[in-house]
């Protein structure tokens, strides 16, 4: 074999295998939680990494909203990894871990991603079904409340940007939306792995307006991209996501901003649009670790503001 | 064209942003960059993903209304073939 087990893409299958053994191997750092299932009921796990004391701070990181944007659920599992190697071999990886819990949600769209494996690799949303259309799925970033489905999302069931019947409709960013309730008070920071563009973004997708801390987010990503600028050519651009892209109500990152976690983010990792959703595997190590730059410098921003 | 693949597309004039659009939605194409049509705009480069037995007739299409258009990635399906490899090795 050439390649690590953390360079390579994996089916649902696999990443679910991964996720049992994982936490069957590390019993004293790992818990695996079930925050509920997926329309096609399959369940949504998440792990938590906790070292030392209990009653810490937490961050949280969901991956693989998207179906086709498989770099988001190997950035997970890189992630995983990386802090289970590298606690107390790296600075970095060890104040975050003896500062805070993390929760980590390493496919958020079980059903999505299973059906990019087996049928249509281009599919974007969830696989939910709805009595008055013959479409499937719902835009998961666009089922969150936070100016649900207004400019920038669709009522339309066929649409790749259809808001659902009402905020929340899908079990799966319900699942999501009820654990980060029934924690918003010891989550200090949301982060939201996308594909493609190299962008770090943060509230608010759902209006022009600008956050309450926006200078201290803009702050934050700024000094993401630089460090990821002095490790590697390419540069992360980053912004309030309207401002940056273009406005998209529902999404997670805004719902959990009003939620109360002030801090949050949506990554969207390589590349530049050369390869898109198809990045080489051979590029999964270089866009994890420039993501992992960028995880480590919020964080350790997040835990000396808090 | 015998592979499925990627065209970047840059409109210029809102005819050509309407036609970009009109394309993006038939042709069995999956609009990768903007996710929607409705953000298709002027000068913004379209990232389109045209399966082999449309590609002809969009890239005419295309041709016929000179807007401005570059292969960004010719042949998906090997990548795709990339992707689904698995010779890795065990996790532990």
């Amino acid at each position: 074999s050439t390649t690590s087990f953390y360079e390579q893409y994996h089916s649902l299958e696999d990443i679910y295998y991964w996720i049992n053994r994982t936490a069957q191997d590390n019993p004293n750092t790992i818990q695996t939680i079930l925050l509920g299932s997926s329309f096609e009921k399959r369940p949504l796990y998440a792990l938590k990494i906790s070292l030392n004391s209990e009653n810490k701070k937490a961050l949280w990181i969901d991956c693989g909203i998207h179906a086709r944007e498989w770099i988001s659920p190997a950035f997970c599992l890189w992630f995983v990894q990386y802090s289970l190697a590298f606690y107390k071999q790296n600075q970095d990886i060890t104040d975050i871990l003896d500062n805070m819990d993390v929760y980590i949600l390493p496919v958020m769209n079980p059903d999505g991603y299973l059906y990019t494996w087996t049928t249509n690799r281009m599919w974007r949303k969830s696989r939910s079904i709805h009595p008055s259309s013959y479409c499937v799925g719902v835009d998961l970033n666009r089922n969150f409340d936070a100016n649900w489905c207004t400019e920038g999302a669709s009522n339309d069931p066929c649409s790749e940007i259809y808001c659902g019947a009402f905020p929340e409709s899908e079990p799966e960013s319900e699942a999501v939306a009820n654990f980060l309730r029934s924690k918003k008070d010891t989550i200090e920071l949301y982060l939201s792995i996308h594909a493609y563009s190299q962008m770090l973004l943060f509230p608010y997708s759902c209006t022009l307006d600008e956050a309450q801390n926006h200078n201290e987010l803009l702050e934050m990503a700024q000094d993401a991209s630089r460090n990821i600028r002095r490790y590697y050519r390419n540069t992360y651009k980053y912004g309030a996501g309207a401002q940056t892209i273009y406005l998209a109500p529902g999404g997670s990152d805004d719902w959990a901003y009003n939620l109360g976690i002030k801090y949050s983010f949506t990554f969207e990792l390589q590349d530049r649009g050369r390869y898109g959703f198809l990045l080489p595997p051979s590029h999964i190590s270089q866009a994890c670790n420039e993501a992992l730059l960028a995880v480590k410098t919020i964080a350790r921003r997040v835990i000396d503001k808090t | 064209e015998t592979h499925d693949q990627i065209l970047s597309i840059t409109p210029t004039t809102p005819e050509q942003v309407g036609i970009v659009k009109n394309i993006s939605t038939q042709y069995e194409t999956a609009l990768w960059q903007p996710v929607d049509a409705q953000y298709i705009q002027e000068e913004t480069q379209v990232h389109l993903f045209v399966p082999a037995n449309s590609s002809a007739t969009v890239k005419a299409l295309l041709q016929r209304h000179n807007i401005a258009h570059e292969v960004l990635l010719d042949n998906t399906n090997h990548l795709i073939e990339m992707q689904t490899r698995n010779d890795s090795t065990d996790p532990r």
